[in-house]
């Protein structure tokens, strides 16, 4: 079983073309896993960064001055709530 | 029965299978499971067949869970089979619709993928067939199909998210689907459910040309999401793929426009901004709701002007 512990999703929010063309270059590091797709100044772009990356990719960002905010702080806690909960579930309806 | 069964609650596969028996067995002279094929790891692949009769009537096609991960689709399109049925011979439209369309609801049209994400990564997103020679599994099945195949947005790397697969309708669900669209020959709108993002699209995606529909499709993009947003006034946006997001090839809708199907539309449900792919089950049903009233006005308008 895959598990994301201490896996987050940053939103991303480019402000102008180079911030967008520096984030093509991210997109092809295949670790990371884009949730969403298009990188525009419209529309933030999501991402799921692996615990072992976040550091880097938070510096990288940082550095270019790129905003972005933490829109899942950890993926694996909400995991797991769902997990509890399709499991509750499961024996209510049994 | 379905009168029991937890809409507020994401299912595994067996559950939502079963889930289907029950519907076609509380209403067998509406509901059909129509076997269409199965999947690579050879599990069946079901469309829900809402008819009143007559033989190869104008139909219109909805599918979900293309994309393994998008619970919310698969919950929400199980949500809609039964509020289809419970309206039918209750509201007035729902009658006139399926008293002159026949309506093809497919839950969950990647089974494999879908089953993964319950037992080894729920982030899976594609179909789960062997690449020869790579050690990634799985085709993007959206970027699958015989439209602009292989081009921008779509990667030829077997590990990629986006992998367009060896050839057009290369993975068997998509085929599938293509081969009964093709054989049916009498479907009048197709529209294929995502999460996430709050968007309605037309076509194309493999290019930021204008369709000769455009205008139209987008007022019935955005009558559609007025009604959608009359609700829960949950934020949506309409646009070509192209412009609305960005360059994706071999997508579902831009190869049903080409093939004449001119209502073609593909929906990008709700994240509310917080979760993503992992929306909490409690916002099940208020998706499913606004995306029924969204889904009801397309299908309104698809019954009032026939081509």
């Amino acid at each position: 079983k895959e598990l994301f512990n201490g896996d987050q999703v940053l939103r991303i929010h480019a402000e102008s073309e180079d911030h967008i063309h520096i984030l093509k270059e991210l997109d092809e590091d295949s670790g990371l896993d884009f949730w969403t797709h298009g990188f525009s100044t419209e529309r933030p772009v999501d991402v799921r960064v692996p615990h072992a990356s976040l550091y880097a990719v938070k510096d990288f960002l940082k550095e270019n001055n790129i905003p972005f905010t933490v829109m899942i702080n950890n993926v694996q806690d909400l995991l797991d709530e769902q997990k509890a909960e399709m499991v509750s579930n499961a024996e209510t309806e049994r | 029965n379905a009168k029991i069964f937890d809409f507020a609650a994401y299912h595994d596969l067996d559950t939502i299978y079963s889930f289907m028996d029950t519907l076609v067995a509380s209403h067998p002279n509406l509901i059909s499971k129509i076997n269409i094929g199965n999947s690579y790891e050879n599990r069946p692949m079901y469309a829900l067949k809402f008819s009143t009769g007559g033989e190869n009537r104008p139909a219109i096609w909805i599918d979900a869970g293309i994309h393994a991960r998008e619970w919310v689709t698969q919950a929400s399109a199980v949500w809609i089979a039964n509020k289809m049925a419970s309206d039918y011979g209750v509201d007035p439209s729902v009658t006139s619709l399926l008293g002159q369309m026949d309506v093809y609801l497919m839950i969950v049209t990647n089974p494999d993928g879908y089953s993964f994400t319950h037992t080894d990564n729920r982030m899976w997103r594609k179909t789960r067939s062997v690449n020869p020679g790579s050690s990634c599994r799985g085709t993007d099945p959206n970027r699958n199909w015989d439209a602009g195949f292989g081009g921008p947005g779509a990667s030829k790397n077997p590990c990629s998210d986006s992998y367009h697969g060896p050839y057009a309708h290369s993975e068997v669900e998509v085929k599938n689907v293509v081969d009964l669209i093709k054989g049916h020959g009498n479907f009048k709108s197709f529209i294929s459910i995502h999460s996430y993002s709050q968007l309605l699209m037309y076509p194309y995606g493999y290019t930021c040309t204008n369709i000769p529909d455009q205008s139209e499709l987008h007022a019935v993009g955005t009558a559609a999401i007025k009604e959608l947003m009359s609700l829960y006034n949950t934020k949506y946006q309409v646009g070509s793929i192209c412009k609305i997001i960005y360059q994706a090839s071999g997508g579902s809708i831009d190869w049903t426009y080409n093939i004449g199907i001119k209502y073609s539309f593909a929906f990008e449900l709700r994240d509310t901004g917080l979760y993503g792919f992992l929306l909490p089950a409690n916002q099940i049903i208020p998706t499913a709701e606004e995306t029924w009233l969204g889904l009801k006005n397309i299908m309104e308008y698809v019954r009032d002007h026939p081509y």
